[in-house]
């Protein structure tokens, strides 16, 4: 079903 | 010094149920425009913030900025010693280890007061960008908790897709398979129990049931839920508290290599 992504692969550190 | 209090205590307490499992070791940050918690979850997979607005309370003051580190599962078992119609008053000193839970009866004849103990935790803000959505659905928060658990039974990953038909969560198991579709609707007597889906283009996009089913703990904070499905982008799931802020959640889909 896909490898799951991880949430910093879309949202950068500030 | 930081000091708020909230009549309907209890939206706290429901708050932190929605969250602690997610996140363990939290930062929150006061300011003079309320509460605002930015956290992954261990696994790095979610996003988990929240906001409360100082007018949400009934009495909110925050000298300077303060950041209070937080062991979510400790301060869940300080509220279990509130009562459901308790008024609570949070307070920290600016130099203070310690945060200062109060909780006063509806008749104000008993009063409890807890002391936290704060922690020194290291976090990383993440910076969200503003996204243009695929499509966005609004349904009742009681219909997103029963689709996600319902699913659970069946398989691990659910797909989520929009299209004119609606909005089509599938999941697939060794048991078999199972699809649930929402129609937008517009009969309901109550404006919140209407479906409502605004599709720009049509999307599908694969996530974790776990954590999509974590996510309706925020149930009892709102009657309603709102999906944004992005192609390629997280799903944002999010919970408005009425008169006082939101909790939304952030998962990274599942993608084919």
């Amino acid at each position: 079903a896909g490898a799951q992504k991880g949430i910093m692969s879309f949202f950068g550190k500030k | 010094m930081f000091e708020a209090r909230l009549i309907q205590g209890s939206l706290l307490k429901k708050l932190v149920d929605a969250i602690k499992e997610l996140c363990t070791e939290v930062n929150w940050d006061i300011s003079n425009s309320g509460i605002n918690m930015q956290s992954m979850d261990g696994s790095h997979v979610c996003l988990v913030a929240f906001n409360l607005r100082a007018d949400g309370f009934d009495h909110f003051r925050c000298d300077r900025p303060l950041t209070l580190g937080i062991n979510l599962g400790n301060l869940a078992k300080i509220l279990k010693c509130s009562g459901s119609n308790d008024i609570i008053t949070m307070k920290a000193d600016d130099n203070g280890d310690t945060l200062t839970l109060m909780f006063e009866s509806e008749k104000q004849d008993r009063i409890t007061d807890v002391d936290l103990k704060l922690m020194s935790i290291e976090s990383e803000h993440l910076g969200i960008p503003d996204q243009d959505y695929s499509a966005e659905t609004s349904m009742p928060s009681s219909e997103y908790q029963r689709i996600v658990r319902d699913l659970s039974s069946i398989g691990d990953t659910v797909n989520i897709s929009a299209t004119k038909e609606g909005i089509k969560f599938s999941a697939m198991g060794d048991i078999g398979t199972a699809n649930i579709t929402l129609r937008q609707t517009s009969s309901a007597d109550k404006e919140e129990e209407n479906v409502k889906i605004e599709m720009k283009e049509p999307v599908l996009l694969t996530f974790a049931l776990r954590y999509l089913n974590n996510f309706a703990k925020a149930t009892p904070l709102s009657s309603t839920v709102q999906v944004f499905l992005t192609k390629d982008l997280p799903v944002q799931v999010n919970y408005n508290i009425q008169d006082l802020g939101y909790v939304k959640y952030y998962l990274a889909p599942k993608i084919e290599e």
